[in-house]
């Protein structure tokens, strides 16, 4: 463990844990994306297929069911949840999962580090990590209006990859023969796609205006 | 065996 990695989980921790306060305290998903929590969800699930035959470490361990319990959480707020549901916005979030899902699914299928079932699930799992985030930019995009503790969520959300990549350095650095190209590419190009957003927030922070982002 | 070990990662 690095303090690069140590500081991206509690970074990912804290934006599950700021979504969950939004729509647990205000009871609002107002500008959430039910598709990007649901792929989230789908995420974690094909990643931590391992989670009760290889054991790592406590922390591995508790981490993993923490990000289960949440993302499933979520969407079952946003679906289920009689007062959170009236606050999403079904019309205008409608990307297709299936876009998304497929292609990664079939270049998980071509481009694995080891033919098996629970291999292709966990580089599944990172391809569909690098753009569950889509559906929730392009609701943004079009609902123009986002609150600050959404502002902050996809913030820390983008921000614990771009650390996942500080601590991809320096294990390469310092572990010999550490080597992943799969996580690699896959949180870089996760990286990138926020980076439109990370530059607009930062002009909002800078100027101390509303976020917005261009149509 | 060494690739799980690998996938100490979140």
């Amino acid at each position: 463990m690095n303090i690069f990695r140590l500081t991206a989980d509690m970074t990912h921790l804290m934006s599950v844990i700021v979504l969950l306060l939004k729509i647990h305290t205000i009871k609002s998903c107002a500008g959430i994306s039910l598709k990007t929590q649901e792929l989230y969800a789908i995420v974690f699930t094909c990643r931590y297929l391992d989670i009760f035959t290889d054991f790592i470490s406590f922390y591995n361990t508790i981490m993993k069911v923490i990000f289960l319990w949440t993302s499933f959480s979520i969407v079952w707020y946003m679906r289920y949840h009689k007062i959170v549901r009236r606050s999403y916005d079904k019309d205008q979030d409608t990307f297709r999962h299936v876009f998304l899902m497929l292609p990664c699914l079939v270049l998980a299928l071509l481009i694995n580090e080891r033919f098996t079932f629970k291999e292709v699930m966990w580089t599944f799992s990172f391809y569909l990590e690098a753009v569950a985030i889509l559906p929730q930019l392009v609701l943004l995009q079009r609902t123009r209006n986002i609150d600050n503790l959404t502002g902050q969520y996809i913030f820390l959300l983008g921000a614990y990859r771009a650390l996942y990549i500080l601590n991809w350095i320096y294990r390469y650095v310092t572990e010999p023969n550490y080597v992943h190209w799969i996580p690699w590419m896959s949180g870089l190009v996760q990286t990138l796609l926020y980076g439109d957003f990370f530059y607009y927030y930062f002009l909002s922070w800078k100027n101390n205006v509303k976020l917005q982002l261009p149509a | 065996n060494p690739t799980y070990k690998s996938k100490d990662e979140l």
